[in-house]
């Protein structure tokens, strides 16, 4: 799109089309155009290489909510580096979200890089509803060298929490990652349940240094909905945005920012043990301009 | 929801006491497209709709009415209803041998659960006997859900120790003529239509196994991507029907709109609940009045 061309009427028209394509939503598409609209006006911007120009730094501005840490810094938190207070172990992970987005993947490569960085893991297998959920993260705990705590299916996952967060703190895991169900925030007693995980949690004396909400890039504008809900039962410190490799862009990241302060934190790629990587803004931007 | 965003801007226009011009119906097709795409309709499909009421719209009725409001959003319910088209909710049976569901999709879209909704709502809708196979020999423990969800239907599950998921189908069917059964359901390996190697692959199973159906089973929150992995599906596979799975979220699903248009073929299916009774024949009907809103 940027190639030879006027920065004319068409060509803002067609970058909001690349834009909602993109899945930013038609409000936040029609703002950037009319922005870039009245700034070309203006005489500031001239031109569609000054207009990429602009785009790439504002974007990637859109996706630094306040106050959160730079991504790079992100995949080890505060608790886990060296030296570690023995009082500060296990750090606590959870990994949220709606059905199939790819939670349970997730925990299985963090839990891989965590183990490469030195560190010890420890899997929480949350989700006790779904068939064979233990089993696919037993599959996960053996590839990654993670020790498990697991249930019967149909047990109460705040007991697995429960009892993951003993062993943890026994053992002296520097990390424990507690994957769990997939559940819509739509359904009220499952959001409940979710609540009561850290409730549990806090009465055994720990807390979650982590509580990210994991997110299929090709969701449409229910994400929002999605992040607001989650946030009402969890401390959510951030967002994971699975299926990046596919063709869409993850365009909702920019509303889910702006809406929640959330910071997006890591960026799956793949279904590969190695297919997840601290949040790119500048990569994804460039992504996502035509 | 959208008919009331459409009544508020019409009120609004007939409040400045004016005639309703066809600057005003274009103000209001603005609001149109905005809600549209709120609501996760694609960008081409929203566009052929606004052009189509457009058409409708600036004819001498709707500046002529009393209550322009009504007329435009009875013009954009026509159109949505018209591109959803009728419901369809039948399988193609075979009159000899196992008839051969293929369910294929992107990941974590549903399949391996509905592959067992599915068996179960046949079974009851149409008397079938089913066989589930599980064909998804990539995702860990794949085989042991399908299995799982198999047992607690009393349904047999078909697998095998090999890596081709051509060997486990072409088994499968074996298995289902010597067994009795004149049903079986294919679960796939989730697969993103720009994985080359992938789409060979179920285009491998597609050919070998010449399915009475081939279902896309998609996950009704996808936004603008909807339209075009279900275009590269049917692109690679031919579709005979598309299943829209997590309809019991609050999302408005407006990809439902697009995909007849760009695939041709029916949603059949609404997946709705976690349980495995919850299946439901796709009622464009309702469909069109949730993308309303
Ligand atoms: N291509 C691709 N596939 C992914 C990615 N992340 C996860 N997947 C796949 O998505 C599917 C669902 O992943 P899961 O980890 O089971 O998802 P989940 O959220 O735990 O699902 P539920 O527990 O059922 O809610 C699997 O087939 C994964 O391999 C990614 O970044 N890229
Ligand atoms: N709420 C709700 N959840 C659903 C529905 N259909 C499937 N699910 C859930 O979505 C998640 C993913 O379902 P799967 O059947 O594992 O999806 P899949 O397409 O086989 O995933 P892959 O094989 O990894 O590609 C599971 O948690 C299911 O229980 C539905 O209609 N409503
Ligand atoms: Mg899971
Ligand atoms: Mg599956």
């Amino acid at each position: 799109l940027f190639g030879l061309r006027k920065l004319d009427t068409d060509f803002l028209n067609e970058l909001e089309e690349a834009f909602i394509a993109a899945d930013l939503g038609p409000m936040l598409a029609g703002e950037l155009v009319e922005e870039l609209g009245s700034r070309n006006r203006s005489g500031e911007i001239a031109g569609v290489e000054q207009a990429k120009a602009w785009l790439r730094a504002e974007l990637a501005r859109q996706l630094m909510p306040a106050g959160a840490p730079a991504p790079a810094a992100a995949l080890t938190p505060a608790a886990v580096l060296a030296p570690v207070a023995a009082a500060s172990k296990p750090a606590v992970w959870f990994f949220l979200g709606v059905n199939g987005s790819g939670k349970t993947t997730a925990v299985g490569r963090i839990a891989h890089r965590l183990q490469g960085e030195g560190r010890s893991v420890l899997l929480a297998a949350g989700d006790t509803f779904r068939a064979a959920a233990g089993a696919q993260l037993e599959i996960w705990a053996e590839r990654t060298g993670s020790a498990i705590v697991r249930h019967k299916e149909g047990g109460d996952p705040a007991a697995v929490i429960f009892d993951a967060y003993d062993a943890a703190k026994n053992r002296g895991t520097d990390v424990l990652l507690v994957d769990t169900a997939g559940r819509l925030h739509n359904k009220k007693n499952l959001m409940a349940e979710c609540e009561k995980m850290f409730r549990v949690l806090a009465k055994r004396g720990g807390q979650a240094a982590e509580v990210f909400l994991v997110l299929d890039a090709a969701t449409g504008q229910n994400a929002v909905q999605q992040a607001l809900l989650f946030r009402e039962v969890a401390p959510l410190t951030g967002i994971i945005l699975t299926k990046l490799d596919g063709t869409a862009k993850g365009g909702i990241a920019f509303r889910l920012v702006r809406e929640t302060g959330l910071p997006i934190r890591y960026a799956g790629l793949g279904e590969g043990m190695e297919d997840i990587e601290p949040f790119n803004a500048a990569a994804f931007v460039d992504a996502i301009l035509p | 929801g959208l008919s009331d965003k459409l009544q508020q801007v019409f009120a609004r226009l007939r409040g400045s006491g004016r005639r309703i011009s066809e600057q005003d119906v274009n103000e209001s097709l603005r609001a149109i497209r905005v809600a549209l795409l709120e609501a996760d309709v694609a960008l081409e499909a929203v566009k052929a709709l606004t052009q189509a009421i457009r058409e409708q719209a600036v004819g001498e009725k709707v500046l002529e009415s009393v209550r322009p409001g009504d007329m435009v959003v009875k013009i954009v319910q026509d159109e949505i209803a018209r591109l959803l088209g009728a419901s369809d909710t039948a399988i193609r049976y075979r009159t000899e041998g196992p008839t051969v569901i293929l369910m294929c999709g992107l990941q974590g879209s549903g399949k391996t659960t509905t592959c067992a909704k599915l068996a179960r709502l046949l079974a009851s809708r149409d008397g079938r006997k089913p066989l589930l196979a599980a064909a998804d020999l990539k995702r860990p423990a794949a085989i042991a859900q399908l299995q799982t969800l198999g047992r607690e239907l009393g349904f047999p599950v078909y697998s095998e120790a090999v890596a081709d998921p051509v060997r486990v189908c072409t088994g499968a069917v074996k298995h289902a003529r010597a067994e009795g059964r004149d049903l079986v359901i294919l679960d796939t390996a989730g697969r993103l239509h720009v994985d080359e190697e992938l789409m060979r692959e179920i285009k491998a199973v597609h050919a070998a196994l010449s399915p009475d159906e081939t279902l896309l089973v998609l996950d009704a929150m996808t936004g603008q991507d909807a339209v075009r992995s279900a275009r590269a599906f049917h692109e690679t596979l031919p579709l005979d029907g598309l299943i829209l799975t997590k309809l019991d979220s609050d999302t408005r699903g407006g990809a439902a709109l697009s995909l007849r248009h760009a695939t041709g073929r029916p949603i059949k299916f609404a997946g709705v609940g976690e349980q495995l009774d919850k299946l439901e024949e796709f009622h464009p009907d309702r469909m069109a009045g949730r993308i309303l809103g």
